[in-house]
């Protein structure tokens, strides 16, 4: 465990309470794209299965439980408590696209052809383009709330941190995981329009809107 | 052997 890990960690859970706060306490899931979020679930459900057969450490259990209810919580308030607010029609993006190619992706490339371990890489695979269904939503209807984009911020923020921590790990542990860092940095990739609009716009205190 | 995956991050 390095500091880039610890923050990177703290960073995802950060933006995972973000979004479950912003729609409990505004009572709609408006802006927020729910096929992002069952992705998002699959993605936990698939790499946590191993919650089932080792023990790593208490942080790594507790914060893999925490991880995987609040996706679930998510998807239960966007799909059935303020399913009114839901705004299906500019959730148009073809999940099946990501996900079939997805799938099989992780059955020719993993580290080891075993059930679990191909899960595993699905999991790695999907979380790296989980994200895209919510961005396709935001360049629908052109604008974001500004917390919808604090959560998006905290969830590329958290992508970056990994990539200095596989950095740091390689350099110190000699460790590496290729399908880990190549998919990391794909997901990083696909923050950076984000990044650059939420420090232009944003954090200027402007709303996040996209020219017409 | 084959290289193990980061089981150990989240």
């Amino acid at each position: 465990m390095n500091v880039f890990r610890l923050t990177g960690d703290l960073s995802h859970l950060a933006a995972i309470i973000i979004l479950l706060l912003k729609i409990w306490k505004s009572r709609s899931c408006a802006g927020i794209s729910g096929k992002s979020q069952i992705l998002f679930a699959l993605v936990f459900t698939t790499r946590y299965l191993d919650l089932l057969t080792s023990f790593i450490s208490l942080y790594n259990t507790s914060m893999k439980i925490i991880y995987v209810g609040c996706a679930y919580a998510t998807v239960y308030l966007i799909y059935a408590k303020f399913r009114a607010t839901y705004d299906g029609n500019h959730d148009t993006f073809r999940v099946e696209f990501l996900v079939v190619p997805v799938g099989g992706l992780a059955f020719l490339v993993n580290h080891d052809f075993s059930p679990l371990e191909i899960l595993w890489t699905f999991s790695i695979y999907l979380e790296s383009v989980a994200i895209l269904p919510q961005l396709f939503m935001i360049s629908k209807t052109g604008e974001a709330e500004t917390i919808t984009t604090h959560y998006l911020f905290c969830l590329g923020v958290y992508r970056a941190l990994y990539l200095f921590n596989w950095i740091w790990r390689f350099y110190f542990e000699g460790f590496f995981d290729m399908i880990a860092i190549v998919a990391g940095v794909v997901q990083t990739i696909l923050y950076c329009d984000f990044f650059y609009l939420y420090i232009t716009k944003v954090l200027k205190g402007k709303k996040l809107s996209l020219p017409a | 052997g084959p290289q193990k995956s980061t089981k150990d991050e989240l």
